[in-house]
């Protein structure tokens, strides 16, 4: 364990606890994309399988569990609780587009034709996707309010670490995951047109808006 | 020789 992957894990948790907490203290989930939700949680799901068959230390298991939990209360919240504040009109990204060609190639290009590894591979590809329904839908409100931003900028931060930690396994343990790679790479780019945003508005005290 | 997988990662 290296700084980078703890600092990639903590705002990964910084991430999912900003969305659940801005969903709770403002009732209302106006401007989440539930469909990048559904997709987190099934991303956490299928990966997480593993925690039935090993175990690998106490910190693992436990930010496992964290996150599975947190992601479902999440989707709890956008379709049960607060559904009324939901915006689904604007949440119209079609998830099958990601869904289908994400579970063809996991079958394709996988490390072992094993259920549990192709859920894992599954899981993988799909979290470097999952976000799009969530920058579709602020691209087609041309706005977000700032705690998205946040929830996003860590979600992105997060990703962006791993990158780093990848690099510093790589020279210093000889550790080299491709299908993780590629995917956090491909996962990484689609922050920065949004980070390059954060930077230039959200963190100068402006709302994040988009030109018409 | 490079380890291919290793899940200890998030």
């Amino acid at each position: 364990m290296n700084i980078f992957r703890l600092a990639g894990d903590v705002s990964h948790l910084v991430a999912i606890i900003i969305l659940l907490l801005k969903i709770w203290k403002t009732r209302s989930c106006a401007g989440i994309s539930g469909k990048s939700q559904i997709l987190f949680a099934s991303v956490f799901v299928t990966r997480y399988l593993d925690l039935f068959t090993i175990f690998i230390s106490l910190y693992n298991s436990s930010m496992k569990i964290i996150y599975i939990s947190c992601s479902i209360a999440t989707v709890y919240l956008v379709y049960f609780k607060f559904k009324a504040t939901y915006d689904g009109n604007h949440d119209t990204f079609r998830v099958e587009f990601l869904v289908v060609p994400v579970g063809g190639l996991s079958f394709l290009v996988n490390h072992d034709f094993s259920p549990m590894e192709i859920l894992w591979t599954f899981s993988i590809y799909l979290e470097s996707v999952a976000i799009l329904p969530q920058l579709f839908m602020i691209s087609k409100t041309g706005e977000a309010e700032t705690i998205t931003t946040h929830y996003l900028f860590f979600l992105g931060l997060y990703r962006g670490l791993y990158l780093i930690n990848w690099i510093w396994r790589y020279y210093f343990e000889g550790f080299f995951d491709l299908i993780a790679i590629v995917a956090g790479l491909v996962q990484t780019v689609l922050y920065c047109d949004f980070f390059y945003l954060y930077v230039t508005k959200v963190l100068k005290g402006k709302k994040l808006s988009l030109p018409a | 020789q490079l380890i291919v997988k290793q899940k200890d990662e998030l």
